[in-house]
């Protein structure tokens, strides 16, 4: 899984 | 950002717009489950708590602000301008049946063990599932408001166009967001039986009633 990027979606 | 998230943020908004302007003209909530507007507001409240530590970009600062109040009014009308017409006996669903599990599994299933993740987890977790106790109280009551199907269809639509989205974006920037994507399948899964009943029925101008 991905790790804990920048969430920029709503 | 690309197109299908650009329409599904816009068929979000448009769901949500739809819901208040249903109860802004009819005066009434009638066939709206308060508790599912409950698990909305408790979405939006925990994912976008970041609203004020990260500046990511004014679309995103505006929409979420958006989101937040629209579903505060929505809560507010339903328990309480129009609570006269809030049919609470239909919306039995139990949210500590939705609740309990969904806080479990973001302890279980996160990206970080820290409180931003947890809360962003849960909320993802919680909107897969905030739905349920609106279609439960639809198959209570064997129907639902034509002005309802729409907000509904728009609603599950949005997370339908994300998945399209998560697509696009891992074909062109190999992004991919396990949590999230897993989750929205489930979240538009629960909406299948309701698209179907929506295209054969209500788009041929018949109303929603469940056999």
């Amino acid at each position: 899984g991905a790790e804990s990027k920048l969430k920029d979606e709503l | 950002m690309n197109v299908f998230r650009i329409l599904g943020d816009l068929s979000h908004l448009l769901a949500i717009l739809i819901l208040l302007a249903k109860m802004w003209r009819s005066k009434s909530c009638a066939g709206i489950s308060g508790k599912s507007q409950v698990l909305f507001a408790l979405v939006f409240s925990t994912r976008y708590l970041d609203l004020f530590f990260v500046f990511i970009s004014l679309y995103n600062l505006v929409m979420k602000v958006i989101y937040l109040l629209c579903s505060y009014i929505t809560i507010y009308m339903i328990y309480g301008k129009l609570r006269k017409t809030y049919d609470r006996e239909n919306d039995t669903f139990r949210l500590e049946f939705l609740l309990i599990p969904v806080i479990g599994l973001s302890f279980l299933e996160n990206y970080d063990f820290i409180p931003t993740e947890l809360l962003w987890t849960f909320s993802i977790y919680l909107e897969a599932v905030a739905i349920l106790p609106q279609l439960f109280m639809i198959s209570n009551t064997g129907e639902a408001e034509t002005i309802t199907t729409h907000y509904l269809f728009f609603l599950g639509l949005y997370r339908a166009l994300y998945l399209a989205n998560w697509i696009w974006r891992y074909h062109t920037e190999k992004f991919y967001d396990q949590i999230a994507i897993i989750s929205g399948v489930v979240q538009t899964i629960f909406y299948c039986d309701f698209f179907y009943l929506y295209i054969t029925k209500v788009l041929k101008g018949k109303k929603l009633s469940l056999p």
